[in-house]
C-alpha cells in the first residue's frame, strides 16, 4: 500500500535493491535539464532524501549546477528532476542544468546545445523535459538540431526526452483532425520516455498506461530502419487502431520506453508536494536506471550504453516489463472521442518497448 | 534576401503578454547556426557506434573528432564573420565546434542585420519570464544561404512546465 510515488516505490516496483547504487569509484555521472526558468534549490534536495532517501545509499549534493542560480523560488520541474534522477541514479555524480538568469533574448534549449557542444566531458545520461509541438517549429531548426542529437549519440552520450503529456496530441489540418507529434520527443536520435500509472493506484502492481503519455508518429522524420519491423508488428495487429488519416505512419514512431509517470511526492522550497504527474518524472527515473547499468558497464570496463534505440529495438525491449493496457487521450470529436493509440504486446506508440526491470535490464544491458 | 525559417511560427504562444517595442540601443544576444559539414558521415558513424553488431560499437568520438568533422567550412565562417563585423557586431564568441556563433549587439544593430525583424520584450510563464522577441519574420542577405542555418533568439519562447497535480490518482482502464 502506499499513499503516491516515492523513491521507495519506484524502486520496489523496478526491482531496485538497497545494493543497487552507484560505487562512488567510477567517473560515471548523469545530469537533467530543464529550461523553464526554474531555480533549483540544493535545501529541497536534501530535505527530500531525508524524508524519503533512507532506505538507499544516495548523495545529498548535485556535483555542478550549469545555469546562474538566485535566490528565487524553486521549481516543481527543477525539483522533481533532480530528486527522482537522484533516486533512481542513487549515488552517481549529478549535473543540474537550469536557465534561469540567461540573456533575455537566449533560447534556453539551444544554450543547452551549444553547452554539449562546448564541454569535453559530459555526464553519459541526459534526461531532458522540453517539447514543442513539431509543426511550430522551422524545419531549419528541427534539421539542425536533429544534427546535434547525432553529434552527441556519437560521443556516446546517451539522450532521453520526455514524450509529452498531451497524449497523441490533436490539431485541425485543413478543417480536418489530425494527432500532432512532439519535437525533440520525434527525434530518431534520442530515447523518448512515455508514462504509466498503477493499474490500482494505491498499491505497487503492473503498470497501465497514463492517458497524458506523449506519442505517435513524425511529420518530419522518416521512421528510422532500427524501429520498422517493431512499428510494423504494432501496425498490423493493434486492435484499436485511429483512422489512418489521423497519423503519418511511415514517420519515426515515438516513446521508446515508459515509467511511472503519475502521482509523484516532490520537495519544492522545502515543502512536500503530493500528486505531480508528466513525464517529466517517468524520465529522469528512467535515466538513472541506465546510469545504473552505466556503473556497472565501467566497473566491468565496458564503454557507456550511448545512443540506447539500435540496442533496444534489436533486442525487442528485453529487460522491460511490457504495457499492455489503457490508451492515451487525443482529439476528443465523434470519430476518436478522445482516444488515441493502445498499448498492446511489444512496442506501441504509448509506452515503447515498456518499463524498467532493473535486474532484467541490466542483464540485457551489460555486455557487450 | 530570403528566409531561412519561412515555417516557423513567430505568433505570440499564449501566456505570453507585450510590454511594447523594446528600445533600440538595449543590448541583445542572438544565436548563429552556421552550416555543418559531413553530415552523412556522422549519420553513418553514430550506426556504427550504437548497433552491439557492429566492430565499432562503444568506440565513441572525442568532442574534437566531431569537431574536425562537422565544423564549418572556412568559407562558411570567413563569409559570416565578415558580414557580422560589417553590422558591426565584433562581440561573439563560438563553440568547440565552430557551428554556433554567440553575439552580443544592440537592438538597433540587429534589426539592421535581420531585415524584418523587430524585438519587443514580452512577460509570461508561471515564473513572469521576461523575453524579447520578434513578433516579424527576419530575412537575411541571399549571399548568406548556403551558410547560415538560422538564427535563434527570435521567435522560439522559453517552453511552459507541462507537470500537472493530479487530485487524486486516475482510475485505472478508460481516458479520463
Amino acid at each position: 500500500l502506499h499513499l503516491g510515488v516515492t523513491p521507495s516505490v519506484v524502486r520496489q516496483r523496478y526491482n531496485l535493491t538497497a545494493q543497487d547504487v552507484g560505487s562512488g569509484t567510477t567517473n560515471n555521472s548523469q545530469a537533467c535539464a530543464q529550461f523553464l526558468e526554474q531555480y533549483f534549490h540544493e535545501a529541497d534536495l536534501t530535505e527530500f532524501m531525508r524524508l524519503f532517501g533512507r532506505s538507499f545509499a544516495h548523495q545529498t549534493s548535485v556535483a555542478r549546477v550549469v545555469g546562474k542560480q538566485g535566490r528565487g523560488r524553486a521549481g516543481i520541474e527543477a525539483s522533481l528532476d533532480v530528486e527522482y534522477l537522484m533516486s533512481a541514479g542513487a549515488n552517481i555524480s549529478t549535473w543540474v542544468y537550469s536557465s534561469p538568469g540567461r540573456h533575455e533574448a537566449q533560447e534556453p534549449f539551444l544554450q543547452w546545445l551549444l553547452l554539449l557542444s562546448n564541454e569535453s566531458a559530459l555526464p553519459q545520461v541526459h534526461t531532458v523535459s522540453y517539447g514543442d509541438d513539431e509543426d511550430s517549429l522551422s524545419s531549419a531548426y528541427i534539421q539542425r538540431v536533429n544534427s546535434e542529437f547525432m553529434k552527441a549519440a556519437s560521443r556516446g552520450l546517451t539522450l532521453l526526452f520526455a514524450s509529452g503529456d498531451s497524449g497523441a496530441g490533436c490539431w485541425s489540418v485543413s478543417g480536418r483532425h489530425r494527432f500532432r507529434p512532439s519535437f525533440p520527443a520525434s527525434s530518431p536520435y534520442v530515447t523518448t520516455v512515455g508514462g504509466t500509472s498503477f493499474q490500482k493506484p494505491f498499491f505497487v502492481t503492473n503498470e497501465i498506461v497514463d492517458y497524458i503519455s506523449g506519442g505517435g508518429f513524425s511529420n518530419v522524420f522518416p521512421q528510422p530502419s532500427y524501429q520498422e519491423e517493431a512499428v510494423a508488428q504494432f501496425l498490423s495487429s493493434s486492435p484499436h487502431l485511429p483512422p489512418s488519416s489521423y497519423f503519418n505512419a511511415s514517420g519515426r514512431a515515438y516513446p521508446d520506453v515508459a515509467a511511472l509517470s503519475d502521482g509523484y511526492w516532490v520537495v519544492s522550497n522545502r515543502v512536500p508536494i503530493p500528486w505531480i504527474s508528466g513525464t517529466s518524472a517517468s524520465t529522469p527515473v528512467f535515466g538513472g536506471l541506465l546510469s545504473l547499468v552505466n556503473e556497472h558497464r565501467i566497473l566491468n570496463g565496458r564503454p557507456p550504453l550511448g545512443f540506447l534505440n539500435p540496442r533496444l529495438y534489436q533486442q525487442r525491449g528485453a529487460g522491460l516489463f511490457d504495457v499492455t493496457h489503457g490508451c492515451h487521450a487525443s482529439c476528443l470529436n465523434e470519430e476518436v472521442q478522445g482516444e488515441g493509440f493502445c498499448a498492446g504486446p511489444g512496442w506501441d506508440p504509448v509506452t515503447g518497448w515498456g518499463t524498467p526491470n532493473f535486474p532484467a535490464l541490466l542483464k540485457a544491458l551489460l555486455n557487450p | 534576401s530570403y528566409s531561412p525559417e519561412p515555417d516557423q511560427q513567430w505568433t505570440v504562444p499564449p501566456g505570453w503578454v507585450s510590454l511594447g517595442r523594446a528600445d533600440p540601443e538595449e543590448d541583445l544576444s542572438l544565436t548563429f547556426a552556421l552550416r555543418q559539414q559531413n553530415l552523412e558521415r556522422l549519420s553513418e558513424l553514430v550506426q556504427a557506434v550504437s548497433d552491439p553488431a557492429s566492430p565499432r560499437y562503444g568506440k565513441y568520438l572525442s568532442l574534437e573528432d566531431v569537431a574536425e568533422l562537422v565544423q564549418p567550412s572556412p568559407l562558411t565562417r570567413h563569409t559570416v564573420q565578415k558580414w557580422l563585423m560589417a553590422a558591426g557586431a565584433w562581440n561573439c564568441h563560438s563553440v568547440t565546434t565552430q557551428d554556433f556563433l554567440t553575439c552580443s549587439l544592440s537592438i538597433r544593430q540587429a534589426e539592421l542585420l535581420l531585415s524584418g525583424a523587430e524585438f519587443h520584450r514580452y512577460v509570461g510563464g508561471p515564473t513572469d519570464t521576461y523575453v524579447l522577441r520578434s513578433p516579424h519574420p527576419y530575412q537575411l542577405p541571399q549571399a548568406l544561404a548556403p551558410h547560415v542555418d538560422f538564427v535563434g533568439g527570435l521567435h522560439r519562447f522559453p517552453p511552459i512546465s507541462s507537470l500537472k497535480q493530479r487530485p487524486e490518482p486516475q482510475v485505472a482502464g478508460t481516458v479520463g
